[in-house]
């Protein structure tokens, strides 16, 4: 059960932005992480959004969250942040 | 950098043909460890107000002001405690790679004496925004940071991006936040230039791998900093730091680390290994050591000195007191005098710099191809230098490990500092041609780059796996003559070559683009990139073609023919001869490669394919590899 819900931040990314203009990127992003967690309040979920030059978000996600997520018509990909280094 | 720019041929101040004000419009993304704002390098004296097309800001944080050079600023690093929320610039990284991008020209400036010139940058006159996504506190850079930095860089228009980050080996697309970053970059006219990683001179090491990313290996250039030892029977022996310590030349006793421990085995008591030396045993020694990683830990138990074995000795580096690394030969002569001479001493030198002969020749340290996500796109691309780059460097971070100094210019060694190096060329070169796309900047570079050899250096078996297309010469780089031109439309046609189908590639391009059939049989290897690779079956007889296209960049018209150099790879260019009647013409060639197969420990064979017109030269490295 504890590993069930353990959390680490993954990166949701969704390609290109829509060209809709109508399009609002971060209230899809809510409205994704609110379906996938069922949590209203998304404030401790979200880490950041991707939204001026492309699409997708980061975000506190268990594993079963994570399926889910990259299973969606809309998600290109869902991978872990991780630490990179200077070279 | 205070020599770096004229080894390369790009000279201080009028001596080198520039042109300000385009150069002045010109924007460079710094994705690294933030900037030390207070830096001359990047004072804004003499900048007007930015760039018309600027659509970033100033978000520095707290006590953090930008200024007409440093025109924007942002930090994506998460809340830690200790440490302020600032673009700061707590690790010197991000200070010293913005400088040799484009920091301003300061005068005299040295490391404590050492390396003494004018720090600059390839184009001093361009603006710098800063996006902060490294720290100490996280021990690195957060990859959901990486993207965030990317997404605001694109939207505030900046020309080029550098980034000296990455990770230890490639990882497909949809799962690298550098290439997703980069190619949404791209799709934008924006060209990303990145590190190829220190993991060499070990094949398949180089991280970056994406065909939308300029990957930038490292070499040195003809100035060395080298650390004389003088041992007590007269003998002097060389060896490599940047030692600022001056001992005035007195000599001090010597110890092995083995023999200063009374709590460790030899083995680890011979590389000073923490908790190994014995304060009593080395107090006003120089201690020697078979490894320079563990030189504070000497320096800890009172050492007054200590000297090191590398077995790459071909970088010098700052330590927090008096070091010289020497080769094994050197220091066995070191060791073989300690065990002839009742109380052996020596005496470790200040620094000085030499002209080394040797260069360019790419780094040990520089990670190598082939690339293990995509076998036929040759990776790293260029060189550059990379090795003791003296640049600007942040009052907030040690000059090396365990340091109490506080400088502001400092000595720094990797592709890290290669890169940079790249993006300053590359700024330069769009000075000149501010329409032409990132792949198009790409292949300027790569096709006039100075030819490097794989006899010169024992770390150069590689050969073009080392250093792509060899190092970069931003003086040819500005008349091409021929471009290889890569659309973002050629880049989907690629992705789908690679499987990449139906939501995964529409999503990504973000138009309805779906793959044709055409496209989803095309090979990776037919991407028209300005070098050209082919992993095959090993000791198998082989026969494939290359597909690429040039367009004319060079005056109206021309007559290529086609020229095939190096070994034993058998080279047929079909047409040879290229007839390019006008501007910004195209014209399509297939080269043929065949041979007999490649012996399993026959790592691989090179040629390269030279278009000429008697003016221009466009050279393309061929690799053919086998993997077992």
């Amino acid at each position: 059960a504890e590993n069930e819900q353990y959390k680490q931040v993954y990166i949701v990314y969704m390609g290109a932005l829509p060209a809709r203009v109508d399009y609002m990127p971060m209230s899809h992003h809510a409205s994704i992480l609110q379906d996938v967690t069922g949590e209203s309040s998304i404030e401790d979920r979200l880490v950041r959004n991707y939204k001026r030059s492309f699409n997708g978000f980061a975000a506190w996600l268990t594993e079963s969250e994570r399926e889910i997520l990259a299973s969606m018509d809309e998600v290109v990909s869902v991978f872990p942040s991780k630490i990179l280094k200077l070279q | 950098t205070t020599t770096s720019w004229n080894f390369m041929g790009l000279k201080e101040g009028k001596r080198t043909k520039r042109n300000n004000l385009v150069e002045s419009d010109t924007i460079i993304g710094v994705i690294d460890s933030g900037i030390y704002p207070e830096s001359d390098s990047f004072s804004g004296k003499g900048f007007g107000p930015p760039p018309k097309k600027w659509r970033g800001v100033c978000k520095g944080g707290r006590n953090f002001t930008c200024n007409n050079k440093l025109i924007g600023a942002r930090y994506y690093t998460p809340k830690l405690e200790g440490f302020a929320e600032s673009a700061r610039d707590n690790m010197g990284h991000g200070s010293h790679t913005a400088s040799t991008a484009a920091g301003n020209a300061v005068k005299h400036v040295s490391f404590y004496g050492l390396g003494n010139g004018t720090v600059r940058g390839g184009v001093p006159a361009a603006r710098i925004a800063v996006y902060k996504v490294c720290d100490p506190g996280v021990n690195g850079c957060t990859t959901d940071g990486i993207l965030a930095a990317f997404d605001d860089a694109i939207a505030d228009k900046v020309d080029l991006i550098t980034i000296s980050i990455g990770g230890d080996n490639g990882s497909p697309f949809e799962a690298d936040p550098i290439a997703i970053g980069a190619f949404h970059a791209m799709a934008k006219g924006i060209l990303t230039i990145n590190s190829a990683g220190n993991s060499g001179p070990q094949s398949s090491t180089v991280a970056s791998i994406a065909p939308w990313i300029f990957t930038v290996a490292a070499s040195n250039t003809n100035r060395a900093f080298v650390t004389k030892v003088v041992l007590g029977n007269g003998k002097t022996v060389v060896g490599r730091s940047v030692n600022s310590f001056e001992l005035n030349g007195r000599k001090h006793p010597l110890v092995y680390g083995q023999s200063a421990s009374s709590s460790c085995g030899d083995a680890s008591a011979r590389f000073c290994s923490p908790g190994c030396l014995d304060s009593k045993l080395v107090k006003g020694k120089i201690v020697l050591c078979d490894s320079p990683q563990n030189a504070d830990v000497a320096q800890a138990m009172g050492a007054v000195a200590s000297i090191a074995k590398s077995r790459n000795g071909d970088v010098a580096s700052i330590f927090s007191f008096p070091v010289s690394v020497l080769s094994e030969d050197e220091y066995n002569t070191v060791l073989s005098y300690m065990n002839s001479t009742k109380n052996p001493k020596a005496a470790v030198l200040k620094s000085e710099t030499i002209f080394n002969q040797k260069a360019p020749v790419v780094a040990s340290y520089s990670s190598r191809g082939p690339n293990t996500i995509i076998p036929d796109i040759l990776k790293p691309d260029i060189t550059a230098p990379g090795s003791e780059i003296l640049a600007a460097y942040s009052p907030d971070a040690p000059p090396s490990k365990s340091d109490t100094r506080r400088v502001k210019y400092s000595v720094d060694t990797g592709t890290s500092m290669s890169c940079p190096h790249v993006a300053g060329v590359a700024a330069y070169l769009k000075t000149f041609h501010p329409s032409w796309s990132p792949s198009m900047i790409q292949s300027a570079i790569m096709t006039t780059a100075w030819p490097m050899s794989a006899s010169t250096s024992p770390f150069n078996e590689m050969a073009e796996f080392a250093y792509g297309a060899g190092h970069v010469d931003p003086i040819a780089a500005v008349h091409p003559g021929l471009v290889y031109e890569a659309t973002k439309s050629d880049h989907i046609a690629f992705l789908c070559g690679l499987n990449y189908t139906g939501k995964n590639l529409r999503l990504i391009s973000g138009d309805s683009s779906s793959c044709t059939k055409e496209q989803t049989k095309s090979l990776p290897r037919n991407l028209n990139y300005p070098s050209m690779t082919a992993q095959v079956s090993a000791a198998e007889p082989f026969k494939l073609t290359f597909h690429r296209t040039v367009t004319n960049v060079g005056m109206g018209n021309g007559t290529y023919k086609a020229k095939v150099v190096g070994s034993k790879l058998k080279v047929k260019v079909f047409p040879e001869v290229l007839f390019l009647k006008s501007l910004h013409m195209k014209k399509s060639f297939t080269v043929t490669v065949s041979g007999k197969g490649l012996e399993a420990d026959q790592k691989f064979v090179s040629a390269h394919l030279i278009w000429s017109d008697g003016v221009h030269s466009v050279r393309s490295p061929i690799v053919v590899y086998a993997t077992n």
